[in-house]
């Protein structure tokens, strides 16, 4: 475990609780998308499926849990808590996400990291997470406010996989000398998609203004 | 190797 991997997970971890803060303190998941939360149970449980099989070390075993169980507890409050739900955005939030899915699928199938059955979902998983932001940001792009735990809520989750990036840069130079090909370029990719959006959530810091993207 | 340091991280 290095130190950047550590400020990655914590980012993420981070990420999810301003989001359930948000969720939890203002009653309302107005500008979250819940194509993408959706999109996120996809990705945690299709990578964590060696949960149970696989031990590696207590610090992943209980984060593994964390990440399922609040992703989970997102969808959750955002279809079913009889007050969140009515401040979904339904009819901004219109992306088709699982038009997502299959492109992702036939990807993982073509190339896994091994042709297994949990190494093509581990794969698929890894593609998955790299555009499931997408509906997300199409959603900031229509909001005519977002509130700032939302974009805080974005900027750690674009962060934490930017933190990630440094991370394999780190252990291909000191440990494993290997290129890691699946990850590396969604990873790449996943963290491009949010370049205008920090371009914007920056700037609106700097000049303290309310956060805008163009449409 | 390369599998399995994949598979270190979440």
């Amino acid at each position: 475990m290095n130190i950047f991997r550590l400020a990655g997970d914590m980012t993420h971890l981070l990420s999810i609780v301003v989001l359930l803060l948000k969720i939890r303190t203002t009653k309302s998941c107005a500008g979250i998308s819940l194509k993408t939360q959706e999109l996120y149970v996809i990705v945690f449980i299709t990578r964590y499926l060696d949960l149970f099989t696989r031990y590696v070390s207590f610090y992943n075993t209980a984060m593994k849990l964390v990440f399922i169980g609040t992703s989970v507890a997102i969808v959750w409050y955002m279809r079913l808590h009889k007050v969140v739900k009515q401040t979904y955005s339904r009819d901004e939030d219109t992306f088709k996400h699982y038009l997502l899915i299959p492109p992702c699928f036939i990807l993982a199938l073509l190339i896994p990291l091994e042709f297994t059955v949990t190494e093509i979902l581990w794969s698929f998983s890894i593609y998955l997470e790299a555009v499931a932001i997408l509906p997300q940001l199409l959603l900031l792009q229509r909001s005519s406010n977002i509130d700032n735990l939302t974009g805080s809520y974005v900027f750690l989750l674009g962060a934490y996989r930017a933190l990630y990036i440094v991370n394999w840069v780190y252990r291909f130079f000191t440990e494993t000398h290997k290129i890691r090909w699946i990850p590396w370029i969604s990873g790449l990719v996943q963290t491009a998609l949010y370049a205008d959006f920090f371009y914007y959530y920056i700037k609106s810091w700097k000049n303290h203004e309310k956060l805008r993207l163009p449409a | 190797a390369a599998k399995e340091s994949s598979h270190d991280e979440l």
